[in-house]
């Protein structure tokens, strides 16, 4: 009702909102929805990164602001500005330093409300902040399934989601258990991004094997999606990543902004 | 009451009740958990492992048992048995091949239903599973702190947690978040394992960097725990692992038994 209406109010300047996902952990989701942002900014596009994975919200961080203070106004909540002028908005910016993200639950209900109070997060991260005029709006989803739904109702003109998988049967696996609830959920999958293909060896300096598989192949066919980029693992963007800069991913971002 | 008298009369038989846990996904957890209950049944224990990570149960595959049907006896369900005769209980071995555990929510309280389903998900793998005479049961939690709360209320001699970490910064914080509440619950922590420590190249066959920082010794120095072991990333055993043979840890298993 009046809270859908706020979202499409508030989302009204921006030309594409698009969902980063992962089926399970640790594939680089955060990496990829960094390097994209990254390149699309470079590209001359105006950018917005909402960090949806609330428990482990590592996005703000690669785009040069964390810990920053929010600025809240009369009409809404400032997001954090990165390098390229990519606007950011994540629970980093809310959780002291070490805290994890806890709810004041009723004692007795604990598990009842999590699922309750991190949809509304969503909600606010889409309706409250100020993002402004953007081309393109990234949300960058825990990995799973959990915030679909949400996600679907909150932005009926969602574009799609990008999928991130490393080659392993594992993440296969958890991505087909993830892309039947995005069917069910009317989401587009819009291509998918193979990420720690292989890697370049810090001591021989070769590309070498890391993980085994083609996921991102098999994802593809299914989907009937494009490979938008196939990344490999290399240790320097890892230091660079984790240090607040983007890697490069100019391949991705060509591929992605001709969609 | 009566679901935790039933929990402790069922683990009665069970002389250690170990949890592993990790701050984030893809850190290698289910891979460490395979690894050190396979290194201990070598040593001639009497092992079990629980896979509490109910979206992403990995930890059976490892171990050779997947999607296996379980039986369902008048005492309780039988687990199901690995390699050298690890007991196994697992949601992968329920989830018809390829969905996503979903439960069925009443439409319009769609969040509020989950955490409460979940922790009576381990609750029940903790009372009814007839685990028999165990020398060390092993529950791999999925990532972050959400069933630590009911891990120390249904197992109060929970004998502490194994932390797996990679090297990385990021890992070092999303640790740091749940030991917080691991010390909140009571929780000990028995030890650090540092895994994907360098890269063992398929090319040069020399160890190279992977991941930047010392995450591990950080964590070890702050709980006051040793570091059970520091595994590198083999692609050989990643083939192994997603294929049902658990990765050599000896040096783990080792440390972990004399503890
Ligand atoms: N292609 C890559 N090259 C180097 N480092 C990478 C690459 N992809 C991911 N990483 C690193 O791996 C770790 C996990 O990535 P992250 O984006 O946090 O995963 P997720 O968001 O899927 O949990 C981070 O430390 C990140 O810097
Ligand atoms: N030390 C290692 N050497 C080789 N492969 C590894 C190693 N640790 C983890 N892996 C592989 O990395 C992937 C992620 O590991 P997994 O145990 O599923 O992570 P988590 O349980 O933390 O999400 C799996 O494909 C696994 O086989
Ligand atoms: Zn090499």
């Amino acid at each position: 009702g009046a809270q859908r209406r706020r979202v499409e109010e508030r989302l009204r300047a921006v030309r594409h909102t698009v969902a980063v996902m992962s089926g399970k952990g640790g594939v680089g989701k955060s990496f990829v929805s960094a390097a994209l942002a990254t390149a699309l900014a470079e590209a001359g596009e105006q950018v917005g990164v909402l960090d949806a994975d609330l428990h482990a919200p590592t996005a703000a961080r690669m785009l040069g602001v964390s810990g920053g203070p929010v600025e809240v106004r009369e009409q809404g909540v400032l997001p954090a500005i990165g390098a390229l002028g990519v606007r950011v908005m994540s629970t980093d910016f809310l959780l002291a330093d070490g805290a994890p993200l806890a709810w004041r639950e009723p004692k007795h209900e604990k598990f009842v409300w999590r699922g309750t109070l991190e949809a509304g997060v969503l909600r606010e991260f889409l309706g409250d902040v100020m993002w402004g005029a953007l081309d393109v709006l990234l949300v960058d989803l825990p990995p799973g399934t959990e915030r679909f739904s949400a996600l679907a109702e909150f932005v009926p003109s969602l574009a799609g989601v990008v999928v991130v998988t490393i080659p392993s049967d594992a993440s296969l696996r958890a991505v087909q258990r993830s892309l039947g609830v995005a069917r069910d959920a009317g989401i587009r999958v819009l291509g998918i991004v193979e990420n720690m293909a292989g890697y370049v060896c810090g001591r021989c300096g070769g590309l070498a094997p890391l993980f085994a598989g083609d996921a991102a192949q098999r994802l593809a066919a299914a989907a009937g999606a494009p490979i938008l980029a196939s990344i490999p693992f290399d240790p320097a963007a890892q230091v660079a990543a984790d240090g607040g800069v983007a890697a490069p991913a100019g391949a991705a971002a060509a591929a992605f902004v001709a969609l």
